[in-house]
């Protein structure tokens, strides 16, 4: 328009907007709560930054939102019913989970909703945590045989001071503690064996689900030398329908 | 007395003109802690 005023300076790239706007938080929090429904394994993550949020016009009326944003690992498990604002996030001395998520967002009538999210996970650097942390245990792979044998030692133990019989889900983190700890956490599910009946055929035994689901989440440590030591804690949550547990419905 | 202009910094140099909005603030605060 050579009559109207002339607009000078950079110009802004197509649609972004401040980070820490309202809609970028309103549009944050949506993600966030599409993003730990549909995690399947580990940890339920949390917020720490918007990266980028950029807000486009979508014929007739609408918006498309897209987030690019920076999570960490919390110590809630996926299966924890805790909502997320009651879990913690955890330490970067203890070798968390980062993720980068890039998440499409669909604003119509004011309502939000996630059309498309990329995730991507990692750990912290070891290096970065030796620096500040020289003794600190380090993650290690979860299929590794040490750890897996970890496991099956921690839920015998367990199961030797309870008369229910859990079977195991998944091993979610591993560490080694130099220099002969390791230090495991994993989820379990209720069956519907007692430790007795699993000790004669333990084929048998099946998880319960659908309203009789439970689900629970161990950590301990084993400790080889000079002697074997044993330590495990598992939390029991109460019994969840699936229908509470979107993750169970849709990928039990 | 002479005045050194900035030049990144635009200016309107007619009466009429606008300047574009500020960039946007990104990345965003840190909740937690920096990676």
């Amino acid at each position: 328009n050579a009559h109207g005023p002339k607009p000078i300076g950079p110009s802004p790239p197509l649609g972004l907007r401040d980070c820490d706007s309202s809609e970028g938080e309103e549009a944050a929090e949506v993600a966030m709560d599409y993003i730990n429904t549909h995690h399947k394994h580990g940890y339920k993550y949390a917020l720490n930054r918007i990266e980028e949020l950029r807000v486009l016009p979508r014929r007739p009326a609408s918006e498309v939102v897209i987030l690019e944003l920076d999570l960490l690992e919390t110590k809630c498990h996926v299966l924890n019913p805790l909502p997320l604002e009651n879990c913690t996030v955890r330490e970067l001395i203890n070798h968390a989970i980062e993720a980068d998520c890039d998440v499409k967002l669909l604003k119509e009538d004011g309502k939000l909703s996630v059309t498309g999210a990329r995730c991507h996970s990692s750990p912290d650097s070891a290096e970065d945590i030796i620096k500040i942390c020289p003794d600190c245990p380090l993650l290690i792979p979860l299929n590794d045989t040490q750890v897996v044998k970890t496991v099956e030692l921690l839920l015998d133990q367990y199961h030797s001071t309870n008369d229910a019989y859990f079977m195991l889900i998944e091993i979610a983190r591993a560490q080694m503690q130099a220099p002969n700890t390791i230090i495991a956490e994993f989820a379990i599910s209720a069956t519907n064996c007692s430790s007795k009946d699993a000790s004669e055929n333990v084929k048998a035994c099946q998880a319960l689900s659908g309203d009789q689901a439970q689900f629970g989440f161990c950590v301990g440590s084993v400790m080889h030398v000079p002697k074997e030591e044993i330590h495990v804690e598992c939390e029991v949550y109460a019994p969840q329908s699936e229908v509470a547990h979107p993750v169970l419905a849709k990928d039990n | 007395l002479v005045v050194k202009r900035t030049v990144s910094e635009p200016t309107a140099e007619h009466p009429g003109d606008v300047l574009h909005p500020p960039p946007p603030q990104c990345p965003g605060r840190i909740r937690h802690f920096h990676i």
